[in-house]
């Protein structure tokens, strides 16, 4: 059964495009078939897979109620990887559906056909950092909510503000399944602002915490202006054994059929 | 004369708060009157400053008619420094706002008051990471545009399109007067990605980028939860130094009458 997770946090900078452009390739270097969504008009996931951007390929048309988004769907150079790719053009999408009174569950809608279709083992969304439609759009369409956390400050406090979005998701009835599947700790580096940080979270979300951490590593912050997943850019570096690990941890919590 | 800027960049995590909290902070030490007004629903630079979630109290009623932006003025603990604070309720308005004709120019018809008053000498509008309504009101309502940086190549390819959005608001006659009023590169670190792309920003922005760089210092992100400016926090640390000898460079660029 196919499975959407939403890559989300309303903090900006926390590692959500990192996560799933690299989650999705080591996923799919695993023998997974992924969809990579790009739901950010800065369109950072298109491009750190080496795309140009491609207008009128995103999720734009389809929210708007042109076309259906399998028409979107181009592939990758890498096996099992396909992309929906990013685009300016969404910051539109985030007025006009405002303005629909369906505005929540429009991608959900979309959806629809490919969860009926289900040619890929999991769709990842890459959600820009806000609270806006695009955002709550991926959390009414998502099955689970995959959540990347900086080990900062502000972004320990985001999350008491994603757990309250969750909620309303849920009990507005736009998405009552939804869970939070899985907090990811990004960019760790061993001080004591990380360490109080980390053991702050462990208290409110306990298992749901991947055992895998992301090392911050400068090779990560380098592999997007090559067009690269981690995987290909530096193969037996500490970003590519960590989004590994993160990969295999990952299918251990949702068994290929 | 009054002068409005909007310390903006629709990537997220570049160090946006930490720049309007900082800059706000060290100005008012100078003995400028400052207003540093929290757009983001995040609402991290009202809890930066030691502010609990003040419902009630930000932009948003203001911004769709109800109330004017003077009653939501409150002081805070430092001289010459004063807060409209952030909070969850302007997700709000992104979607009301969205609705109307005058959607872009919201913010701009709300500061009139506040421009013919002048009560202090600079405002300053911390943005959240977005190309939405938020952001594009505060760009229409400033007079110019400070866009923090970090030295990373998102956050390059980003900058193309925050030039793309400043066009757009000045031709479309929104805010023909605006400018980009200074780049400051943040978080720096010194290897050859954040080298190359200060090279790259060199070459598009030349005399805009501000001499003064900010290093990347864990102290400046273990102030917020202290709920303190990095002058108060850590006085004599390296990111005082750098946030105090920006504030220099900025007064020099605006002179106090
Ligand atoms: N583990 C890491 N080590 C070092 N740098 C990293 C790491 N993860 C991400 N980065 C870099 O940090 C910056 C922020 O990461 P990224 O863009 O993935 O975050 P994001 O949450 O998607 O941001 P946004 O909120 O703008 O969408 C990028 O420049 C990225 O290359
Ligand atoms: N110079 C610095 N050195 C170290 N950490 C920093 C520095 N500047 C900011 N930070 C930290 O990096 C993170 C991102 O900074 P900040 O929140 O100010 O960025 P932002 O652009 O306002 O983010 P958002 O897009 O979510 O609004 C924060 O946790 C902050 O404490
Ligand atoms: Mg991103
Ligand atoms: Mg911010």
């Amino acid at each position: 059964r196919m499975k959407i997770i939403a890559v989300a946090n309303q903090k900006g900078g926390v590692g959500k495009t990192t996560t799933s452009v690299n989650l999705a390739a080591c996923l799919a270097h695993l023998g997974a078939r992924i969809l990579l969504i790009d739901l950010d008009p800065q369109a950072n996931a298109t491009s750190a897979l080496g795309f140009p951007p491609l207008e009128g390929q995103s999720v734009y048309g389809p929210l708007i109620g042109h076309g259906t988004l399998a028409e979107k769907v181009i592939p990758t150079r890498w096996p099992h990887l396909w992309l929906i790719p990013g685009d300016l053009e969404l910051v539109g999408a985030e007025i006009e559906v405002a303005r629909a009174d369906d505005h929540l569950t429009r991608l959900r809608a979309a959806m629809q056909p490919l969860r009926d279709d289900a040619p890929f083992d999991f769709i990842l969304l890459d959600c820009p950092p806000s609270l806006g439609i695009l955002m709550t759009n991926a959390l009414a369409a998502a099955d689970e909510l995959l959540i990347p956390l900086q080990c900062e400050y502000f972004a320990l406090e985001g999350l008491g503000k994603i757990s309250q979005v969750v909620d309303q998701i849920r009990d507005c009835g736009a998405n009552p399944q939804l869970i939070i599947g899985g907090v990811l700790m990004t960019m760790f580096m061993r001080n004591n602002l990380a360490t109080s940080v980390i053991g702050e979270v462990q208290t409110h979300f306990g298992e749901v915490i991947f055992k895998t951490v992301i090392p911050r590593s400068v090779r990560l912050a380098e592999a997007p202006s090559h067009g690269q997943p981690i995987l290909e850019y530096e193969p037996t570096g500490l970003g590519t054994a960590a989004y590994k690990a993160l990969a295999t941890e990952f299918l251990q919590r949702h068994p290929l059929p």
